[in-house]
């Protein structure tokens, strides 16, 4: 204990340590260059200090994205740890941007970061919000599509954790399918 | 090895607290 710091003192520790990142549409850069690592914490101090202090999602420019994900995959189906996976996804009409969006996306942060989804929590790798014109979406990912029981485990809790009626339907979409889709809609692999 | 879980009412606090 003599050597740990004083600011890590009283710290809250997480399983995981998580990286934030931020997307910002600048249609003269290639994608790559338009995403950015903000920063990681591992306590649950420190995701409060970042929340605290970053804009709300609510209030970002349409085609900026916030994502956070487990320490080493980045924010791309194309990351190892990802591209045998998909996501749960929710989509909000423009309305409810002012109403639920900011609720919804917070949830979603201390589900991913309290491991809310017990030993599944294995299978998720992180989580993206699309900031969008037409209609927001924010997207919970797991590494692997076959994993059907961590799916669906995963699935029915984050649901609830966001208060969701039990009318209401939400699809999981493997990122192989939603990345070769010729329509604009990616078939469900799973809805809870 | 034990998962480090944290329930929403205990981030909540921990939010709130000083």
């Amino acid at each position: 204990r003599d050597v740990m710091p004083t600011d890590q003192m009283d710290k809250h520790p997480l399983q995981n340590r998580w990286a934030l990142w931020f997307f910002k549409n600048d249609k003269s850069k290639i994608w790559q260059a338009n995403l950015r690592l903000v920063t990681k914490f591992d306590t649950v101090e420190d995701f409060w200090a970042l929340h605290n202090h970053i804009q709300l999602a609510s209030k970002l420019t349409s085609g900026c994205d916030y994502s956070i994900f487990k320490d080493g995959i980045e924010p791309m189906w194309e990351d190892n740890k990802n591209k045998r996976g998909g996501r749960w996804l929710i989509t909000l009409p423009k309305q409810q941007r002012r109403t639920d969006l900011d609720h919804f996306w917070l949830e979603t942060l201390m589900c991913l970061i309290g491991e809310a989804f017990d030993e599944y929590s294995d299978d998720v790798c992180g989580a993206v919000i699309n900031i969008r014109a037409k209609g927001d979406k924010i997207a919970l990912w797991t590494k692997e599509t076959e994993n059907k029981e961590a799916v669906i485990h995963i699935g029915r809790v984050y649901k609830e954790r966001l208060g969701l009626s039990s009318k209401v339907v939400i699809g999981y979409q493997a990122h192989a399918d939603t990345a070769t889709k010729s329509s604009s809609i990616a078939k469900n692999k799973f809805v809870v | 090895g034990t998962r480090i879980i944290y329930d929403r009412k205990f981030l909540m606090e921990c939010r709130n607290s000083p």
